[in-house]
């Protein structure tokens, strides 16, 4: 996952989840197939603009902790 | 239902509810009334009418689940995960789910059932999340004080779907504030290390040297227990506390902690006469320890290392604080000025020659 400033593995599992749950990681990626990487980073991008933080396309610290607030479990992207 | 895909709504105004089941935490009839008043929420603002059924599912099933419960969406134990709701629409369209793991309450602690089965009825009414960190449609949990008001943002997107209300008053909602429009005013600004807050309702906006735009959050993010729409705040440097005022209280914080034993009230902790109900604005000049208390036209000086005011106050602002007016709503130090904020005005005061030696919008920390 080289979109990860710090490679722990726990905020790579965080990040992962959240997209996952929120942001219809999986879905896309059986879809049409782009690299990992650019994935990753346009649905970080996506959930960073959504929550006001600075668009960086990584999981720095500050997503990691709106990644960890109490939140609704309504995804963010489907209707 | 006549439902389209990307603009689920209800196509009938008069809506059903039931409830499935309770929370451990409340009593049956503090979960009622959080729902009861949640409902109100938006039928106060749309032609939407919500009726507890009790011998049936109603349109509207609001439920209390753990863990996996069948619908593809399992609960995750406590926090994180709070609810999920379902677009409208027949069978579990527009139920709400609500975790039951969550300690539930009815208080500003973690976590308030009535807020959260507010945003997810907004889920079931067909609204989805909004980037608007104060609207109640954000995603995140953001509830922090018990003086709810429905966000303007809110309000205009559940109209765009179902009209506005009958009531011949409409309601109007609250606002996030935005760092750059113009005549922005403020409730408080103070430092905070090395930082300059500016509070505007439950808002505070931050600016640091290290951050291109300012950060714009929620106060309780940050102190969960001080109210919104707070009066004056100043920074006490030489002990490391910030103060906020609010009425005749006043709270210390230090770091991210309101410190033990506050609110206290201002009469006995800093020595104003009763006839002092509230503060303006307040200032501490970091080389003497000196803090100005500006209230209406005058002004108290009081003395941090001796802990009690200086003799011979109040006196009159125009009188030693010539070009700000005789009314100051904020004021902070930086580097060698007092800037005075009066509405949508800032006076940039010279400590040195005491003049005011600038003016300009009270927007222009925010590189806009």
């Amino acid at each position: 996952f080289p979109v990860f400033e710090e490679g722990h593995r726990q905020d790579v599992e965080t990040t992962w989840k959240y997209l996952e749950n929120y942001y219809n990681l999986n879905k896309d990626t059986a879809g049409n197939n782009p690299s990992g990487k650019e994935l990753m980073a346009t649905k970080l991008k996506q959930m960073q603009q959504l929550f006001g933080l600075k668009v960086t396309g990584k999981s720095d610290s500050q997503t990691l902790s709106a990644m960890r607030k109490p939140r609704c479990g309504v995804s963010d992207v489907t209707p | 239902q006549a439902i389209t895909y990307d603009n689920p709504r209800w196509t009938k105004t008069d809506l059903t509810y039931s409830i499935l089941n309770y929370t451990p935490y409340l009593s049956r009839a503090v979960v009622e009334e959080s729902f009861e008043k949640a409902f109100q929420v938006w039928s106060s603002v749309t032609p939407l009418t919500f009726t507890r059924v009790y011998d049936e599912d109603g349109d509207i099933v609001l439920a209390f689940y753990r863990g996996d419960h069948d619908d593809n969406n399992p609960f995750d134990g406590p926090n994180y995960g709070l609810a999920h709701a379902f677009q409208p629409g027949p069978g579990i369209g527009g139920d709400v789910h609500f975790d039951l793991d969550e300690r539930w309450t009815d208080t500003s602690e973690n976590f308030n059932l009535f807020y959260v089965a507010t945003h997810e009825l907004g889920h079931s009414l067909g609204l989805t999340h909004s980037s608007d960190i104060g609207a109640l449609m954000f995603p995140s949990y953001t509830w922090y004080t018990d003086d709810f008001v429905l966000n303007q943002e809110d309000i205009n997107r559940i109209q765009a779907l179902y009209g506005p209300s009958p009531n011949p008053i409409q309601p109007t909602g609250a606002t996030t504030p935005q760092p750059c429009e113009s005549g922005l005013n403020f409730d408080a600004i103070t430092t905070f290390r090395g930082e300059v807050m500016f509070f505007k309702g439950r808002f505070y906006i931050r600016v640091n040297r290290f951050m291109a735009e300012p950060e714009l959050n929620l106060i309780g993010i940050l102190w969960p227990n001080l109210p919104g729409k707070l009066d004056a705040a100043y920074e006490a440097s030489i002990i490391d506390e910030v103060r906020f005022f609010k009425g005749d209280k006043v709270w210390a914080v230090r770091t991210r902690s309101v410190l033990s034993g506050f609110p206290v009230d201002i009469h006995s902790y800093f020595g104003f006469p009763t006839s002092v109900t509230h503060i303006d604005a307040a200032v501490c000049e970091e080389e003497t320890g000196k803090t100005y208390f500006f209230v209406d036209d005058m002004y108290w000086r009081y003395d941090e290392y001796r802990r009690s005011m200086d003799p011979g106050y109040p006196k009159l602002i125009t009188e030693d604080f010539p070009g700000v007016g005789n009314k100051v709503d904020d004021v902070f130090q930086k580097d060698g000025y007092f800037y005075f904020f009066h509405e949508s005005n800032q006076y940039r005061f010279n400590l040195q020659t005491r003049v005011v030696d600038a003016s300009r919008d009270s927007n222009t920390w925010f590189n806009c």
